[in-house]
């Protein structure tokens, strides 16, 4: 890989020095020519995904030489006719495409022709490119090549200009092209090396993701938009696509990417899809992506909350509820975990709601019963988890007595296995210490001590 | 020694008027004055004497413009399909350089010139001064054009092909009938896919018929190979065609010229599999010549 | 215009779009 890519390097290095040499002497058409000599380095098959990163990298820093040029001799008005076709006349696709693309974004940049009739043409006409890796990069550089001149008002402020309805088309097309052939590359090859395509993916997420955040960076979506056209389109995609890795990967930066409130608008959309992803998702990791995100938003300084017509702690509630139902599968730890999240939010969001945190822990209760979890070894995830959990509230209300009402914190402290739960007591005790909190009456005394029975014994 | 006089031939409007290039046999291209069916060909032969004081005897000068097709492999017959001839001077004898205007009014022209792998179609002038001994010749070669305006009414190509079971696409191609600077838009949509395609491609491909019946010889020359597609698709899959003409050394389609030969056109869809194994679908489709916008009208009776 | 002429396109179903090569 090494050497076939230092071959390829050196040739780029060559054309790209003959091709400004060229544009040095004006002389547009050879340079041109080295210029499609060099981008015909991008046609290989030889190259692994890393090794062909570097090499696109190289190029593409080297095509924004050509761009610069171009946009200089628009400017100074000796633009050069016809060049939009000119550059087509190229035989092989990969360089044909790559060049147009360039020459397409000088053309908006200098009004050239109509802004959002090139945009499209160029998404339309990268369909061209079917194989996986190729097509995966290329559309990548149509990306960052438009990265700031995608139109982004509501109206077209001049005929042809575009709006940001056209944008949002652009940018949901090579998505969706994208995510496909991202999808596609599980295919290609033979089983055994299944594992290695598995990981050269994940390397390219980024690629597929960055439609996302460009949809992000337009200023005139708002939440009406997102909800009815953006969000629609992706999780079409994300959902029919049945590729685990892509669902993982494209919801979670969904979560990432978009403004809480667009989250908290479309929740029930959102959790619909979640319900129907592929079984191998790590769903939780997806949800507890979400409720962290939702609980930080509402505790953060200068937060509206969250409105009080979206029943946040529901939702989840009955969205975990129905993952643990669809999912025999799902391990001890993973449903302790998700009932943490869940916790952290009642707790941020709805402190004076202990009912929530009730409900929570008994949910886990019976839940550990349904998988026969009867005795919880010290040093395991489980154990971690679980300790986690019974520690949220401690931390989050600094108020032992309140714990002391919950029905369903002692049952689940006493699934633990006696060093961790000597630790989690000792925990509360000392949190008790550090904020003064006094027992006032006998009875709490005696709740209090049961509680902490395994030091008392 | 040598020939006694030169020979010279000037065109009317020369400074003016387009020239085309022509390919010679030699497969090298010159440009010559252009000229449409119906335009007058007009001009002058001058004759310069070599020796400035000396004396040529001839036996007349005549002037002729002929449309010939030779066919490469049958040379010692030539098919003139127009032949005219003036004459510029009647047999005396030169005592100064001379010059003679000619005028061949609203000559007909009605095919284009070409040259080709096994024939070739040409206009030129030929001025001879008969001579006791040999003759003097001198030609000059005229590029010619034919124009042609189809209906609006351009049917496109749309047509499914496939092989059962393994590869099924309909492809559509947006005319039938294309000008030389026109632009093939098109698209290839794929049925079903079973096999491992690595790339596709459209070749223009030029096929020229010389000679009839069995004699007749067919030469086929792919002009371009642009490629469409990179990778391989999947069912459903629809993938864009845009193919510019004029970047391509092109003639319009020649049907049956004079019965002699013809110029076809095929656009030649081909599929490649990871195997090297081709695919393809021939389509032939028609090329002409459409006149410029701003070209002079021919002159008229 | 000619230089950015296209067809109208059939639409692939997500059910093609994602599906295993045949």
């Amino acid at each position: 890989q090494e050497k076939l890519l230092d071959e390829a390097l050196s040739v780029v290095k060559l054309q790209a020095f003959q091709m400004k040499r060229c544009l040095d002497k004006a002389k547009l058409m050879d340079a041109l020519k080295h210029a499609s000599n060099m981008l015909g380095e991008l046609r290989t098959s030889l190259l692994s995904p890393k090794s062909y990163y570097e090499l696109y990298m190289l190029i593409t820093d080297e095509m924004r030489h050509l761009e610069l040029y171009l946009l200089d001799e628009f400017q100074k008005g000796r633009r050069v006719q016809d060049l939009y076709e000119l550059v087509q006349y190229a035989g092989n696709i990969i360089p044909r495409l790559y060049l147009l693309i360039t020459v397409g974004v000088v053309y908006i940049k200098c009004s050239e022709i109509s802004r959002k009739d090139i945009l499209k043409d160029l998404v339309e006409m990268c369909r061209g490119v079917q194989h996986p890796l190729r097509g995966l990069f290329l559309r990548n550089y149509l990306l960052q090549c438009t990265k700031n001149v995608l139109p982004d008002c509501v109206e077209e402020e001049q005929e042809d200009s575009g709006s940001v309805s056209d944008s949002i088309d652009f940018v949901l097309l090579n998505f969706s092209e994208m995510n496909k052939l991202w999808v596609r590359m599980q295919h290609q090859g033979h089983t055994r090396e299944r594992d290695r395509r598995e990981q050269e993916r994940r390397e390219l997420k980024l690629l597929v993701g960055t439609n996302l955040v460009r949809l992000s960076q337009l200023d005139t979506i708002d939440v009406q938009r997102y909800r009815s056209v953006v969000l629609p389109a992706v999780l079409e995609q994300v959902v029919n696509c049945r590729d685990a890795l892509s669902q993982d990967y494209v919801m979670e930066c969904i979560i990432q990417v978009f403004p809480d409130e667009y989250h908290l608008a479309t929740l029930q959309d959102f959790l619909q899809a979640c319900a129907e992803l592929n079984p191998a998702v790590p769903v939780k990791n997806i949800l507890i992506s979400l409720i962290n995100r939702l609980s930080a938003f509402a505790t953060r300084d200068g937060s509206n909350g969250i409105p009080s017509d979206i029943p946040l702690f529901d939702f989840f509630s009955e969205q975990i509820a129905k993952i643990i139902e669809n999912k025999p599968d799902l391990s001890p730890e993973d449903l302790v975990s998700l009932q943490a999240a869940l916790t952290g939010l009642a707790l941020g969001v709805y402190k004076d709601r202990e009912d929530y945190v009730d409900k929570v822990l008994e949910t886990t209760n019976s839940g550990l019963d349904k998988l026969g979890v009867e005795h919880i070894n010290d040093h395991s995830n489980l154990s971690r988890e679980l300790m986690k959990l019974l520690k949220l509230p401690i931390d989050l209300w600094n108020d032992a007595l309140v714990l002391l009402r919950l029905r369903h914190y002692s049952p689940l402290l006493q699934r633990l296995d006696s060093p961790t739960k000597k630790s989690v007591s000792a925990y509360l005790l000392q949190n008790m210490l550090n904020n003064g909190t006094l027992v006032p009456s006998s009875e709490q005394v005696e709740q209090l001590l049961d509680l902490v029975r395994c030091l008392v014994a | 020694f040598g020939p006694s006089a030169e020979i010279e031939i000037l065109l009317d409007g020369s400074d003016t008027r387009k020239t085309a290039e022509l390919k010679l046999e030699d497969g090298r291209k010159e440009r010559f004055p252009l000229y449409y069916d119906g335009e007058t060909v007009s001009g002058k032969v001058n004759v310069v004497l070599k020796k400035s004081n000396g004396k040529l005897e001839h036996q007349g000068i005549k002037i002729e413009f002929i449309g010939q097709i030779d066919l490469y492999f049958d040379r010692g017959n030539r098919h003139e399909f127009v032949s005219m001839v003036r004459e510029l001077a009647r047999p005396g004898i030169l005592t100064q350089n001379a010059s003679y205007n000619f005028e061949f009014v609203n000559v007909e022209k009605p095919y284009e010139s070409y040259t080709g792998s096994n024939v070739k179609l040409r206009y030129y002038l030929r001025v001879s001064m008969v001579k006791r001994l040999s003759d003097l010749v001198k030609e000059q070669e005229i590029c010619v054009h034919t124009l042609a305006q189809y209906p609006d009414l351009n049917s496109s190509i749309k047509m499914e092909v496939g092989i059962e079971d393994c590869l099924h696409i309909e492809f559509e191609y947006n005319k039938s009938k294309y000008h030389l600077k026109d632009v093939i838009v098109g698209k290839i949509y794929f049925l079903l896919v079973r096999i491992k395609i690595k790339h596709m491609e459209i070749q223009v491909i030029k096929r020229e018929i010389a000679g009839s019946g069995p004699n007749a010889l067919n030469e086929n020359e792919t002009l371009a190979k642009f490629e469409i597609m990179d990778g391989a698709p999947v069912r459903g899959e629809s993938i864009p065609i845009r193919l510019f003409l004029s970047g391509y050394d092109l003639t319009p389609t020649m049907r049956d010229i004079n019965k002699k030969f013809s110029v076809k056109y095929y656009l030649n869809l081909v599929l490649v599999d990871e195997e090297e194994r081709r695919y393809f679908k021939q389509q032939e489709v028609t090329l002409f010549r459409k006149a410029d916008k701003k070209r002079r009208p021919i002159a008229s009776n | 215009a000619a230089s950015i002429q296209r067809l109208q396109h059939k639409r692939q179903t997500l059910e093609d779009a994602y599906s295993p090569p045949a």
